[in-house]
This record gives structure tokens, sequence and C-alpha cells, in this order.
């Protein structure tokens, strides 16, 4: 039916299903199609193909500005990396693979326990670290997270270290007293030490659905999140809401989570995570 | 963002006369579109808006039969909006908010999710609250592979004065059969195992929880569940409830903006009830299901 420039209700539907079921949104799923209606209409397309590969397209140009690795500068000494994001998402653990990664590129790393709220919070980081065996702050459980933080930026910089990676206790965004503190953090971090916070990256999981975005919005008003870690992508889940992501707030997205070990970290690839949503 | 469906729908039949056919359809857009916004899952959207369109086209032409064209009472948009609300609440009762204690000296709560769903905090807010209803709860952990997560459970017992039972050098099953006779022998009567966050695709880690069924035969299973999650919802309590005697749900973290849909569509496709709501971090925190206020949260 494409040759007659138009696109049948079943093949939108089956579309819909697919995207829809992938978290994209509905919102952003009427866009996508409307797009995909007009340029067939308009026979901007030479070859329309099948309709999904007309929507791998779509979905490859908005994502694929989004394929912003992270550049770690040593010279920062220390190139500080904050990481936040609501409860549970994953944070300390991608910490953890990310410090092992860039300690076996010869960096040399330090990871901060700025969680003094959670239950275990701190041991949970320190285990991690000896594992890595890298270097390793925190504070007495119920110290003020700033501190911890003015403390791991004091040691990283006497001891040379080259990047220093913060952990900090999961928040509902809108929990105001919560964004307030990190704010704080991300306060005396940039007072500090020039640049610092030089990466904010915000933890996302890849099972929310479209409460991420009122999450990755309200994270970046009140701090500047400059990458987004996607992790439990080796569920079922599909992360769809980082389209939607993507479009509105045009933030990099670092790092893919594939599981629960040190090397279940993946760099994020547009071509890879778009097949995988039809998959 | 919240009340964003429920106002589209007013501002579209305002000052309507009477419902009509044509003017149900595009409020059901409006519903479908805010039902899919709140994470509920398609094929739930789906049977809802057709369930929806049914009853209120019933509605117009028994209305039409009974007043003849005389103008109704309560205003087309309100009407409607309370048929929706009411099919909601209906979908996600009757309400079941009782836990099986069974006949044997301990009973057993299993605990079972997604990793970072709020397991082990809830354990902590279910033995505080089996507490408030005069039982001895035991918290057992069942999480070996976690950095610290016995460690988490030993801290959350402690700051409620409720003991832990840990076990070195054993498999969670058979941690969980020991901590029933540890349980009877300190003279508890319930026991909550706290277990490791696992992929309902995982099927080694699916099997140590049948074999945790197998050896304990707990009286209770809940699923816990992120209020966050988005369509996902329905392929993981799918696939818990059928490999394990799943007997409820617990919805976590609604004290956030999620809208919370995944409540409909594990409740509409498992048939199994939401039995609490975690409403913060904080250990007392868990409130009985009511559909009422997740019902106008979910439609917005
Ligand atoms: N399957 C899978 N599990 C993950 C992934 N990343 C983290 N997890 C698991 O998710 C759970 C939560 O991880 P944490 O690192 O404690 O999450 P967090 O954001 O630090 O949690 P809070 O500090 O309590 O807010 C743990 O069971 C992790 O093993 C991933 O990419 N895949
Ligand atoms: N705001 C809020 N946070 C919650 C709630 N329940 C749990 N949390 C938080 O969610 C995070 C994860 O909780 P855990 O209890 O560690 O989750 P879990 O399911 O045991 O995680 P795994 O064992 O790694 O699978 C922690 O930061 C908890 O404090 C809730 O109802 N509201
Ligand atoms: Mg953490
Ligand atoms: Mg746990």
């Amino acid at each position: 039916t494409l040759g007659k420039r138009e696109i049948s209700p079943e093949m939108i539907e089956h579309l819909e299903e697919t995207l829809i079921t992938a978290d994209l949104g509905a919102a952003t799923v009427q866009e996508l199609i409307d797009t995909i209606k007009w340029k067939v209409a308009r026979k901007e397309l030479e070859n329309p193909e099948s309709i999904q590969c007309l929507i791998k397209q779509e979905l490859f140009s908005i994502l694929h500005q989004q394929e912003r690795p992270l550049q770690i500068d040593p010279s920062c000494q220390p190139f500080v990396i904050l990481t936040v994001g609501v409860n549970g998402t994953g944070k300390t653990t991608t910490i953890a693979k990310l410090g092992a990664l860039l300690q076996s590129q010869g960096l040399s790393v330090m990871l901060a326990a700025a969680d003094t709220f959670r239950a275990a919070a701190i041991e949970q980081l320190e285990i991690w670290a000896q594992r890595i065996g890298c270097a390793f702050v925190k504070h007495r459980q119920g110290a003020d997270p700033s501190a911890v933080a003015f403390d791991a930026l004091k040691s990283a910089r006497a001891r040379h270290i080259d990047v220093l990676i913060i952990d900090t206790a999961g928040r509902l965004h809108t929990k105001m007293p919560l964004m307030e503190e990190i704010k704080k953090v991300y306060r005396i971090l940039s007072r500090e030490h020039t640049g610092a916070p030089h990466e904010t990256l915000l933890v996302l999981d890849a099972t929310t659905g479209q409460n991420a975005i009122s999450q990755a919005s309200l994270f970046k008003d009140a701090i500047n999140i400059t990458g987004i870690a996607l992790t439990k992508l080796d569920g079922t889940a599909k992360g769809g809401v980082i389209v939607g992501i993507s479009r509105s707030l045009n933030i990099p997205i670092r790092f893919i989570g594939v599981g629960e070990k040190l090397d279940d970290l993946r760099e994020f690839h547009a071509k890879d995570f778009i097949d995988a949503l039809f998959e | 963002v919240i009340t964003s469906g429920f106002n589209k729908v007013r501002d579209r039949l305002q000052g309507k006369v009477e419902l009509t056919e044509s003017n149900i359809e595009d409020a059901l857009r409006d519903i479908r579109f805010s039902l899919l916004e709140a994470d509920v899952h398609l094929s739930v959207v789906k049977r809802f808006i057709a369930h929806v369109q049914e009853k209120a086209v019933g509605e117009v032409v028994a209305t039409r039969v009974a007043h003849k064209g005389k103008k109704l009472k309560v205003s087309p948009a309100d009407h409607f909006i309370n048929i929706c609300y009411e099919e909601l609440v209906n979908l996600m009762g009757p309400v079941d908010v009782s836990l099986r204690f069974g006949s044997r000296p301990v009973a057993a709560i299993m605990l079972v999710g997604l990793q970072g769903c709020g397991k082990t905090t809830t354990a902590g807010k279910l033995a505080s609250y089996l507490r408030s209803k005069n039982k001895k709860p035991l918290l057992v952990a069942a999480d070996i592979y976690r950095p610290a997560a016995i460690e988490q459970l030993q801290v959350i017992g402690s700051s409620l004065g409720i003991p832990v039972y840990t076990q070195q050098n054993a498999l969670p099953p058979l941690i969980c059969k020991q901590a029933l006779e540890h349980a009877r022998s300190i003279g508890c009567d319930v026991a909550i195992f706290d277990t490791a966050g696992r992929l309902a695709i995982d099927d080694a880690l699916m099997h140590e929880l049948e074999n945790i069924v197998a050896m304990t035969q707990p009286e209770n299973t809940l699923l816990v569940c992120d209020a966050m999650i988005g369509q996902d919802a329905v392929k993981t309590a799918e696939t818990f409830s059928r490999r394990l005697p799943v007997s409820g749900f617990i919805l976590t973290k609604l004290d956030g903006d999620a809208r919370g849909g995944a409540a409909l569509s594990i409740k509409e496709v498992t048939g199994k009830p939401i039995k609490f709501l975690g409403t913060g971090e904080a250990l007392d925190r868990l409130e009985e299901f009511r559909p009422e206020g997740l019902a106008s949260r979910i439609l917005g």
C-alpha cells in the first residue's frame, strides 16, 4: 500500500503496538507516526521500504545525536563524576562498573560514599571498591553528603586521583528537601574545584515508564545533567522512554547497564538499541 | 500532568446536553491517551476502553428512552468520567489485603521482584505492620548475592527491634527452611523472606525461587513492583505468577509522581490483588491497598 503513498491502518496499529509496549509513550508514538505519514504523503521517500524501516530511520535520527561517549579528562585532577537518580535505579552498581572500566583503562579511580542515608549504602559501595581495588572515601552513617563530597575532593587531589566518582542516595525528583540536598552537593563541588562536577550522570532504570521523563526533566532543572546511564536493559523492558527524553532534553546517553556484574556496562549505540525495540 | 486526562475530557464534553456515541468516542480517545501516559499496558487499555464504551453507549440509549430527550441532572462530562472511574475501581478490586497465616506454627511470606523495586525496605515495613497486628515476625536474609544486602536487612531489623535470620555457607532455599525452624525456636510466628532481585527471564534465579517454595511452602508470595514500572509490568507479573504461587502484590514508591498504571495492568492480567502500597523510604510508610486513590491517580 506504500506504493499508493498511504499507510494501512493495520500497519499503523501494529507499529503503535510495538512502540507503545516498548515504552516510547503515546505522545512520542503519535508524533513519529504523523511524521512518517507526512513524509510518505509528500513522496519524500524515494523507495518506501517497510514502514518499520522508515520508523527506524526516524528513531535513528533522534537517538544518534545522543551517542556521545563520556570523555574523561584526567588533567582535571580529578575529573569529577556526580551520580544521581531516583531510588533503586542502579546508581551504586553503575558507579562500580564505571570505576572498574576506567581503572582498566589505566586511570586511577576513587569512589566516594555520599549516600549516608540508606541502610548499608556505604558498606555496599565499600565492598565494590574493595573488589575493584580502587581508592574509597566514606564518612559515618548520617553525615552530610556535601561534607563527604568535599572531603573526597580534597583526598582525591592530595592523592593525584584521575577520576572521582560520587555516589548519592536515591531520591524522588518530587521531594523538594532531597533535591535541595543534591543541589548543595553540586554547589560545593563546583565551588571547590574548577569545572566540577565535570559529568553529572543521571541513572535511569529501563523498566521505568513515562515517569522517566518527569525524572529527567526535574533533575535537569535542579542540577546540570550532562549524561544518562540507562540500566537493566538485560531484562525484557526496552527503555523506549529514552526517545522522548532525547527529543525534549537532548542529553547524551553515556552507558547502558546490561547486568549485575562489574563488566556489564556498555556504550550506547543507537542502531543496536533501535533494533532491540523491534525484537 | 496528573489532572490533564480528566480535564481534557471535561473540556471536550463541556456544554454538551447529552452523551452521544460520537462525543463518547472522542472522550475515549483522550482517556486512552491518558491511560497509556499513566503506564497502563496497551492490551489492558484496549479492553478498558471497549468496556467503558459499551457501558457508556448503553446508558446513552437507556437514558434517551427513559428521559425522552429531557435534560439530565448530571452533566455528561461528569457522568462519563464517573463511568470511567467506577470501571477502574471495579477492575482494581475487590479489595483483599488479607495475609494467610495458615495452621503451621510459623507462617511464611516470600517477597519477590525485579532488582531495586523495594523488597528489602518493604520486608522491614511488613515486619513493622505485622507487629502492630500482634504478630511476632522474623526477617530472613535470603539475598546472598547483592553486596551488603544481608547487612541492609540487619540494619533495618535492628532499627525496628525485630530479629533477622542469616546463615553463612547456605543457599536461599535452605536458609529459608532453617529460618522457619529458627523462628519457631525463638517464639516468632511469621517469617518474611527477603529474596534477591531478579529478572523474570533469568531461569536459574527463577528456579531458585521455585526451590524456596518447594522447601518452605510459603502461605504468601508477594510480588513487589515499583509504581513507576512501564509496559514491562505485564510481562514481569505474568512470568512471576506463572512460575510461583503469587498471592498478591505490593506497589512501592507511590510517594513520587508516577501515575502507577501498572497497578491496573498486573491486577487485570493475573487476577491477584494488590495488598499494600509503599509510600516512602521510612519503615512506617506501608498502607493497605484502597482502589479509590489509585484509580483517580491513574485516570489523571
Ligand atoms: N539486571 C540488572 N540489574 C541491575 C543493573 N544495574 C543495577 N542492577 C541491580 O539493581 C539493584 C539496585 O542497584 P543499586 O546499585 O543498589 O541501585 P541504587 O540506585 O544505588 O539504589 P539506591 O541507592 O537505593 O537508590 C541491585 O540489585 C543491582 O544489582 C543492570 O544493568 N541490570
Ligand atoms: N521513595 C520511596 N523509596 C522507596 C520505597 N520503597 C523502597 N524505596 C527505596 O528504593 C530503593 C531500593 O530499595 P531496596 O529495598 O533496596 O530494593 P530491593 O528490591 O530490595 O533491591 P534489590 O535487592 O537490589 O533487588 C532504596 O533506596 C529504598 O529506600 C518507597 O515506598 N518510597
Ligand atoms: Mg545506591
Ligand atoms: Mg534487596
